[in-house]
């Protein structure tokens, strides 16, 4: 099923 | 020294009000500027930014950037105690006592409250949060914050609130925004049509579309988000499929409150 993503690694990705 | 007042608690109890709900501490800056304010909830999941310009306080004193971590469901306590027409003075030294103090004196009786909060370590923040050019975003949607919260009520008295994945998915096209969410024994969509400027300009439901999108999030956190409405009786909400959702409160003209959460994405 669908899962929220973690804003933190996104935000630490970009 | 850091030496901040507010001849009425109001604000700062909204602004309480509007994150303590989800966020347990939060990363307080106080710059030359004001006070930037960021909290992640424990999973992750949802960031809150806020951002109180110095303007926004009667007295503003702050001659070094200060930073530190606190305990938001201690303030929100500490608060709860004051009310509305409460002076509020916010002090630290930069010595090495890791404390800052709320003072809360109500002007009809003079009686002092006086907190002492100890610095706490912040979970991950503050992030960098670049600001993303409108161009990535797909939908942009601004309508009034009590609608908002109002249709965030709605959909979670009819998600099963037992289920704490429930899912709400907003589709926007050029006419409307829609919100549907899947109960244990069927479903609700909430249509909400871009109202024309003419007949009710003081609170607008209005649609920017560059394509037509329609994403999924967690409908725990939207009804958190909506809580925002304390501050603001306006809110923007920006969409695009591969980057965080802002949902925007701006407090007149001193700053702002912005949430963020990601799409849900396929496993």
């Amino acid at each position: 099923n669908k899962h929220q993503a973690d804003l933190e690694k996104f935000y630490n990705s970009r | 020294i850091l030496e901040l007042r507010l001849v009425q608690a109001t604000l700062f109890k909204n602004v309480l009000e509007a994150i303590s709900d989800l966020f347990s501490k939060a990363n307080f800056d106080f710059s030359g500027t004001g006070l930037e304010l960021q909290a992640m909830d424990t999973s992750h999941v949802a960031l809150v930014a806020l951002l109180l310009r110095a303007e926004a306080f009667n007295h503003y004193l702050c001659d070094r950037d200060l930073s530190m971590g606190l305990n938001l469901a201690d303030m929100a306590k500490a608060f709860r105690c004051a009310n509305n027409d409460d002076i509020i003075t916010i002090k630290a030294e930069e010595d090495w006592s890791d404390t800052v103090t709320f003072t809360f004196e109500s002007p009809e009786d003079g009686e002092i409250s006086i907190f002492d909060f100890d610095f706490v370590g912040t979970n991950g923040v503050p992030l960098e949060i670049p600001e993303f050019p409108e161009s990535e975003y797909q939908a942009k949607v601004r309508m009034p914050s009590a609608k908002f919260m109002r249709i965030c009520k709605k959909l979670s008295s009819f998600g099963d609130s037992g289920d704490r994945d429930t899912v709400v998915i907003i589709s926007v096209d050029k006419e409307c925004v829609n919100f549907f969410t899947r109960g244990k024994t069927g479903t609700s969509t909430i249509v909400c049509r871009q109202t024309q400027t003419v007949d009710k300009p003081k609170e607008p439901t209005l649609i920017e579309m560059k394509e037509q999108v329609s994403l999924a999030f967690d409908l725990r956190y939207m009804n958190s988000f909506s809580k925002g409405s304390t501050l603001s009786d306006q809110v923007t909400i920006s969409l695009s499929s591969n980057l965080p959702a802002v949902f925007e409160y701006k407090i007149a003209e001193t700053g702002y409150i912005r949430y963020y959460m990601l799409p849900r994405i396929e496993e």
